[in-house]
């Protein structure tokens, strides 16, 4: 498949929540994902990376990332502040000043070095990556929303958009 | 927008290699990236979520985690291997049996209980969730090879699929 990177997007409208040191065992997502979606809280990214094992207890602990509109973050942080004893969630983290941007295109699965280039055109700029989510059409990035009009401009350049 | 879940995917194909304890600052995600680009390492997910402080440093810390092909994981672990100590990455840890299970449709972005009824599927068929990754169009989660048959029986059945 020929690589093709169309466009580079940017979304500000976004905020960033970290729920760290949950036990990684089955129904601790659904948990979560229910308790937001029952007071109707839409969920853009959701990332959860591989588990680690707990310093304090040994057994394996996870954490679980995910963005809101920045409109929603307080009833979110609320919502989870709720059940926070009841599904033992360790630290709750919210940052509100975030900016996801992205490149979209297609053949990027085939191509591997796509998101090195985007990853070294941040680097460059000195515009730190504050997490990473990619699908077969598009590789997105959360960065802290000072960065946005800079990292928007430097992508562009880098693909030539 | 509507929502319609269209069609649920796996893919067996795939193993996860996860680097933790990497120092949160500008330039590393390139580095590791570049080093699997430059051997043509293509990579599947690329999946970090928020950066937490090392416990010992203090100084922030992140994980990526990403999955590549089966066939490649050898020759992956063995470049990551060999820029270790120049990257000062921590643990490298390796899963050859893993699986991508999807449910891909569209207006998932704007009904909050997708995912939640996704992992709940999973969560009473006992089935851990190791990798959490969302776009507008699909929601995968990496979990283990032995329950991936199952896992796409109950998600066709909860989507009506
Ligand atoms: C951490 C969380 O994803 C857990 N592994 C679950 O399956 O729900
Ligand atoms: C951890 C890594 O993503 C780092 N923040 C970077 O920008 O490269």
């Amino acid at each position: 498949e020929k690589l093709v990177v169309r466009s580079v997007t940017e979304d500000r409208d976004q905020a960033k929540i970290n729920v760290s040191g949950v036990p990684d065992r089955p129904g601790i997502a659904a948990d979560i994902f229910e308790a937001l979606s029952d007071k109707n809280i839409c969920v853009d990214m959701i990332i959860q990376s591989s588990a680690k094992s707990s310093p304090e207890s040994g057994t394996p602990v996870n954490d679980i990332s995910f963005t809101v509109k920045r409109s929603e973050l307080n009833r979110a942080r609320k919502i989870l502040g709720a059940v926070r004893k009841k599904m033992r969630l360790r630290d709750i983290l919210v940052k509100e000043n975030i900016a996801k941007v992205s490149i979209v295109g297609s053949g990027m699965k085939t191509h591997s070095g796509v998101a090195a280039r985007l990853f070294r055109v941040l680097a460059k700029n000195k515009i730190n990556i504050e997490m990473i989510s990619t699908s077969e059409i598009k590789i997105s990035c959360v960065i802290d929303e000072k960065n946005t009009a800079k990292a928007v401009k430097v992508i562009a350049k880098e693909f030539k958009l």
